[in-house]
């Protein structure tokens, strides 16, 4: 573990626990998009299937843990809540995200780097992960006034996987054989879908005027 | 190494 990766798990928390904060304190989902929590919780459901069979440590099996029952929950919410479902936009919400989880899982049949179940559902959470964003994205640029939680939300979950790259360039030059070719050029891809909204957000905060994306 | 499960990030 290294300053760069907790940082980052801290930030992925904190993504989680600001959009959780904001679901259920003012029982709105306004701006956020369901099709990516749905993406999310099918990359914690298909990255953690080693949760009860291999032991790293108590921390990496509570996060793991956090992670899942907060992505299934804010999809539960968005879904079935009776006051929460009611904010939530599916006119505006419309990116077909199924069409990611085909070409991604495709993906990790063909480029992985050991061909078993387990590490092939790895894989392809890895790839699900770099492009998850998206609906949520798409949204951000429909609806014109992003509200503070929700523009924060995105952005820590941006920053996260910006920390784990700091994290990888530790760990390659710190530990020996350790080479991850498919996580570094994903996570890379994942930080760059983020790169416009990160240049509005710090506009808009350097500016101190309200987040907005050109449409 | 065998055993050592192949990813210890989240």
């Amino acid at each position: 573990m290294n300053i760069f990766r907790l940082a980052g798990d801290m930030t992925h928390l904190a993504s989680v626990l600001v959009l959780l904060l904001k679901i259920h304190t003012i029982k709105s989902c306004a701006g956020i998009s369901l099709k990516t929590q749905e993406l999310y919780a099918l990359v914690f459901a298909t990255r953690y299937l080693d949760l009860f069979t291999d032991y790293i440590s108590l921390y990496n099996t509570l996060m793991k843990l956090i992670f899942l029952v907060s992505s299934f929950s804010i999809v539960w919410y968005i879904r079935h809540h009776k006051i929460v479902r009611r904010s939530y936009d599916k006119d505006q919400d419309t990116f077909r995200h199924y069409f990611l989880v085909l070409p991604c899982f495709l993906l990790a049949l063909v480029i992985n780097e050991k061909f078993t179940v387990k590490e092939i559902m790895w894989t392809f959470s890895l790839y699900l992960e770099a492009v998850a964003i998206l609906p949520q994205l798409v949204l951000l640029q429909r609806t014109r006034n992003i509200d503070n939680l929700t523009g924060q939300y995105v952005f820590l979950l941006g920053a996260y996987r910006s920390l784990y790259i700091l994290n990888w360039i530790y760990r390659y030059f710190t530990e020996p054989h350790y080479v991850h070719w498919i996580t570094w050029i994903s996570g890379l891809v994942q930080t760059l879908l983020y790169a416009d909204f990160f240049y509005y957000y710090f506009q808009s905060w350097k500016n101190n005027v309200k987040l907005e994306l050109p449409a | 190494p065998l055993g050592q499960p192949m990813h210890d990030e989240l």
